[in-house]
C-alpha cells in the first residue's frame, strides 16, 4: 500500500494548526 | 490490559502507524532487573495523527528539562518499549550519545522522522528512546532484526541525515538480546563511524 510520508517542515507546519492544540 | 486505538479526528492527518508515548524513572542504585523496569514505566498516551501528536508532545516536559534517571519513549501501538516484547526480541538499536543540552533538539527531530516515515525500512522501525542520565543523554532507535544489515545501515543513515550528524560522529549498535545477556543497555556496544 501508500506509505504516509511527512518531512520535518510540513509535521512543524501542522503544529500552528488549530486542530493541534 | 491492551488499551482501546485510536484513530485521527474529522481533518487530521493520518500517521502511518499509531504510536505512544512512555515515561520511565528509576532510581539508579536500584538493579534494573526487567521487573522493576515493567513496574516504572508508565504509558502517557497513543496518537493517531499529526495533530493527535502535537497535541501530547506539546503538553510534556521537554527531555532537557527532565531531572535524574528517566526516559521518554515512543513506540508503535502494541509494542512495548522492553527487549523482552515480541516485536524487540530479534532486534536491536541505534545509539547516540548527546552532551548535555542537546537532548530536547534531537529527540524532537527523531521522533518527527520516525512518525513522518523517513526511515524507509519497511515494518523494521519499532520506536525511539532518550534516555536522561547524569553525564551525557543518549538517543536511541529500536529496530526489529538486528541482523538484517541493510536495515541497519539505512537506519544509521538516516539518523545521519535527519540529526544532521558531524560524519565523525560515532553511532554505536546494540542488540536486544546483548543487553538482556548483561542487562545493560548501553555498555558494550559495537562501535560504527
Amino acid at each position: 500500500g501508500t506509505r504516509i510520508i511527512y518531512d520535518r517542515k510540513f509535521l512543524l507546519g501542522c503544529r500552528s494548526s488549530p486542530l493541534a492544540k | 490490559n491492551r488499551r482501546k486505538m485510536v484513530s485521527p479526528g474529522v481533518g487530521e492527518h493520518p500517521l502511518q502507524y499509531n504510536y505512544t508515548f512512555w515515561y520511565s524513572r528509576r532510581t539508579p542504585s536500584r538493579p534494573a532487573s526487567s521487573q522493576s523496569y515493567e513496574q516504572n514505566i508508565r504509558q502517557i498516551g497513543s496518537v493517531a495523527s499529526v495533530e493527535q501528536f502535537w497535541r501530547l508532545y506539546s503538553h510534556l516536559v521537554r527531555p532537557g528539562d527532565l531531572s535524574g534517571h528517566s526516559d521518554f519513549h515512543l513506540f508503535k501501538e502494541g509494542i512495548k518499549p522492553m527487549w523482552e516484547d515480541d516485536s524487540n526480541r530479534n532486534g536491536g538499536k541505534w545509539i547516540i550519545r548527546l552532551r548535555k543540552g542537546l537532548a530536547s533538539r534531537f529527540w524532537e527531530n527523531i521522533i518527527l522522522a520516525m512518525v513522518g516515515e523517513q526511515f524507509m525500512v519497511g515494518e523494521e522501525i519499532c520506536g525511539a528512546v532518550v534516555s536522561i542520565r547524569f553525564q551525557e543523554d543518549i538517543l536511541s532507535i529500536w529496530n526489529r532484526t538486528s541482523n538484517d544489515q541493510t536495515t541497519t545501515s539505512r537506519i544509521r543513515d538516516t539518523l545521519r541525515r535527519v540529526l544532521n550528524l558531524p560524519t565523525n560522529t560515532i553511532m554505536e549498535y546494540k542488540t536486544h538480546n546483548d543487553s538482556l545477556r548483561d542487562n545493560s543497555s548501553f555498555r558494550n556496544t559495537k562501535i560504527s563511524l
